[in-house]
């Protein structure tokens, strides 16, 4: 599970200070899907990023299971997030000179860990990947790289799986898998997912909706698929 | 107006080659808006690339306008560029040591020519940019970075617009802003818009849809709204 306590985070300062989180709390529990919505610029990407540890809020708690990040060393941070936090972001952020199967196998590889075979047959199968992998990013279309990104998050089986618009290049077929992909991760592997969307169709695989404008929470919408 | 004929574009050779465009023919007039829809690695981004110049066909002919590019010298055929096109890229592209703002003139400053303040102002002020534009890309939001990369390529009001998937990392308000300025771009400009898409409201605002699929054409809508 993932808790937020009165987030801020500020950039600049004086008369152009940006608050790109204006005082956010939020939890999300083991075994939720939750879809975060909004205007672009409301805050998303960077309530995500404080989220999984990558970012440092201005003020505010975030704790991921039991553990508060504020206090914790880089190293620790690091730790923390290989072994419980998957992460797909809204630019993808693959490593141009390694082929797709060493993009999706590198959270396994740092973290000193085998991968399952099965699973990532299960995972690189169902994303339609299988002729890809041994092509480099620079190599693939948009909606193929993005695919790889959402692969690489889901190898770990990680406790959090942060997505940021995982949708946003993809046609509805491949979208759908990926968005099934991230249901049956929370129903079966009981895992928390956090997904960041444009998209009312992906927002309705979620259980419930959280609304963001201007840095702060607007509403909620629980279980929105009519 | 832009035109293919026969277009192919292998990747590779042997038995992994793969055919990213397997003989596209397709006209585009000006005063007309084409969308472009298919799924995921269908070939869409490489025939954008191909038909703008940015990529080399295997096989087959491109024209702009009354000219050919597969006669063209590197040089010419960036000079013609220049001079005739804007390109929206799916991953954006902007340069990350230049501001939004200098990236939205930066076409304008290669072609040695003073932007139109009034148009300027138009542009940045309907995408809402207008407190962006002294941030680097880092500093934006993955929606406000695409909508940097739409208005570099409206600032020069080029011939042809080249837009790959514009509103993926777009709200519905900051979409619709998009879609109605290439449409209006088309209605009163007399531009060329070729748009890639993956959401059939944005497929909407075209005139026309072409479906790609296995890098070929599968079919053609007209007037699709309903
Ligand atoms: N340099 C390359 N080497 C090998 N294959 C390539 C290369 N560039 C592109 N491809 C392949 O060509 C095919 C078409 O790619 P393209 O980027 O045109 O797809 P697309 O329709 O734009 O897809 P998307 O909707 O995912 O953006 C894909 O299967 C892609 O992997
Ligand atoms: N380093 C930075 N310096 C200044 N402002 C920043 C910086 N990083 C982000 N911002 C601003 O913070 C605000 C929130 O950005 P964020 O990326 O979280 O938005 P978002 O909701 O994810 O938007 P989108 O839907 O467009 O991806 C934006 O106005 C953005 O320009
Ligand atoms: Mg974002
Ligand atoms: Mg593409």
């Amino acid at each position: 599970s993932v808790e937020a306590e009165d987030l801020v985070k500020v950039y600049g300062a004086g008369d152009t200070a940006v608050y790109a989180l204006d005082g956010v709390t939020a939890a999300f529990g083991s075994g939720q899907f939750t879809a975060i919505m909004g205007p672009s610029g409301s805050g998303k990407s960077t309530l995500m990023h404080c989220l999984a540890g990558l970012d440092t809020p201005t003020s505010g708690e975030v704790r991921i299971g039991d553990t508060g990040l504020s206090g914790l060393s880089d190293r620790a941070l690091t730790l923390l997030r290989r072994r419980r936090v998957g992460f797909v972001f809204q630019s993808f952020n693959l490593l141009p000179t390694l082929t797709a199967g060493q993009n999706i196998r590198l959270p396994l590889d740092l973290a000193g860990r085998k991968p399952d075979p099965r699973w990532e047959n299960e995972v690189v199968t169902r994303l339609n990947l299988t002729d890809r992998l041994d092509h480099r990013p620079a190599e693939l279309s948009g909606g193929q790289q993005q695919r790889v990104a959402c692969a690489r998050a889901l190898m770990t089986r990680p406790d959090v799986i942060f997505a940021d618009e995982p949708t946003g290049n993809l046609d509805s077929a491949s979208g759908a898998e990926v968005l099934s992909f991230l249901r049956s991760s929370v129903r079966e592997l009981r895992q928390t997912v956090i997904m960041v969307t444009h998209d009312p169709v992906a927002a309705g695989y979620a259980d419930r909706v959280l609304f963001l404008a201007d840095g702060r929470v607007h509403g909620e919408l629980h279980d929105p698929t009519p």
